[in-house]
């Protein structure tokens, strides 16, 4: 554990908790897209599976249950309690277009063809594209709440400190994960676009919507 | 890269 890794969990489960908050304060799920929340659901399943076979530590354990639990209660949230508000017409991305190339990728690039790390490896793949969904809405909208962007704010910082905290263990333990840092890399460099508006927009006190 | 071992990130 270091300090990059510790504050790029945290700012995970601050984006998770600021995407929970805003529903469930608003009592609406306008501008969220659904199906990106489906994905990081499949992504903590198909990731934490290890739960069942091998104890970490107790953080390890604690963490991953928040963010499995979070997720599916995401979920619930917009596909059940507060459907009525759900923005279904704009959050028309194409699960299969991710989800099956992801799939087949894992099975072809991973450290083992063993049925728990295919799915590790899938879930890192997903999770990389998994915002993909709720970009393209923005981009078919046109514009975000700035809570929303505060959530997309805190998970693109996470992957982006996860990169100095791979450089860290690189340097002092001698750690490297190919596949993990391909996949942080990829992710992080999606979140790029959106920086640029967070700090140049909705930091100066501007909604995000982008040009017509 | 580290096959046998567990996967000790989040």
């Amino acid at each position: 554990m270091n300090i990059f890794r510790l504050t790029g969990d945290l700012s995970h489960l601050a984006a998770i908790i600021i995407l929970l908050l805003k529903i469930w304060k608003t009592r609406s799920c306008a501008g969220i897209s659904g199906k990106s929340q489906i994905l990081f659901a499949l992504v903590f399943t198909t990731r934490y599976l290890d739960l069942l076979t091998s104890f970490i530590s107790f953080y390890n354990t604690i963490m991953k249950l928040i963010y499995i639990g979070c997720a599916y209660a995401t979920v619930y949230l917009i596909y059940m309690k507060f459907k009525a508000t759900y923005d279904g017409n704009h959050d028309s991305f194409r699960l299969e277009f991710l989800v099956v190339p992801v799939g087949g990728l894992a099975c072809l690039v991973n450290h083992d063809f063993s049925f728990l790390e295919i799915l590790w490896t899938f879930s890192i793949y997903l999770e990389s594209v998994a915002i993909l969904p709720q970009l393209f809405m923005i981009s078919k909208t046109g514009e975000a709440e700035t809570i929303t962007t505060h959530y997309l704010f805190f998970l693109g910082l996470y992957r982006a400190l996860y990169l100095f905290n791979w450089i860290w263990r690189f340097y002092f333990e001698g750690f490297f994960d190919m596949i993990a840092i391909v996949a942080g890399v990829v992710q992080t460099i999606l979140y790029c676009d959106f920086f640029y508006l967070y700090v140049t927009k909705v930091l100066k006190g501007k909604k995000l919507s982008l040009p017509a | 890269m580290r096959v046998d071992e567990v996967h000790d990130e989040l």
